[in-house]
């Protein structure tokens, strides 16, 4: 779940386009 | 006054901020539905992560910053997540909201437990926030300036950094010129606020340790 990633982990993700629309 | 290029910047970035928010219908969960402790802490847990995707889809479309080192693009996304995030919700707070929304929220956030000594210097911002009556673009540019500040821990090409804060730290000294011409202090007032938010994040990490003890 979210909740477990890191704020780091979140960014990162986000950056590499993998945020689910 | 405004130079063409000032303008398109100003454009690209309020479109951005305006495009890139929290989605909708967990914005409405958070108003509507009925909420025990546990689900409470969840669901404002999901809402951070969701403004954190958000943020950076935002900050990907200010100009430049794609093309700042990865590694420093990282940094200052860390360094600023928890300020852009109180920004945001100050802006929520400033706006008029339907009868009882207000409300709503702000029990909802006092009843997450966090402590009353974390509770109250923010609101006490959104407060402070909404006395500005800042424009949109104020809204916009405000955060874009507060993600590329250069002093974040871990950022190695500061000088790249202040490179593209620069100019829209100008931008927005006119646009407060602009806006409020009879309040001489108004951008004063609004770097004052970066300094209130810097406070914020200092305290956010013991927000968060005592938020899981509780």
């Amino acid at each position: 779940p979210a909740s477990n990633l890191g704020l780091e982990d979140i960014i990162r993700k986000a950056l590499m386009g993998n945020m689910e629309e | 006054e405004l130079s063409q290029d000032q303008q398109a910047l100003i454009s690209y970035v309020v479109d951005a901020h305006n495009k890139h928010r929290i989605p909708q219908d967990m914005a409405r969960k958070l108003l509507q539905e009925q909420f025990n402790a546990e689900e409470n802490f969840l669901l404002l847990t999901e809402m951070a992560t969701s403004h954190v995707q958000v943020l950076v889809e935002f900050t990907k479309n200010i100009p430049g910053f794609q093309s700042l080192d990865h590694e420093d693009q990282i940094a200052l996304l860390k360094g600023s997540a928890v300020e852009a995030m109180f920004l945001r919700s100050a802006q929520v707070f400033s706006k008029k909201l339907p009868n009882g929304h207000t409300e709503v929220l702000e029990d909802r956030i006092r009843q997450s437990g966090i402590s009353e000594e974390f509770i109250t210097p923010m609101f006490n911002f959104y407060k402070s926030i909404g006395e500005l009556q800042m424009m949109q673009e104020e809204h916009a540019l405000l955060t874009a300036i507060t993600i590329l500040s250069p002093d974040r821990p871990y950022v190695k090409d500061q000088e790249a950094v202040e490179r593209l804060q620069e100019p829209m730290l100008e931008v927005l000294r006119k646009v407060c010129k602009l806006q409020h011409p009879h309040e001489p202090q108004h951008f004063a007032r609004l770097l004052g606020r970066l300094t209130e938010l810097r406070t914020l994040n200092h305290h956010h990490a013991e927000v968060l340790e005592s938020w899981r003890m509780s």
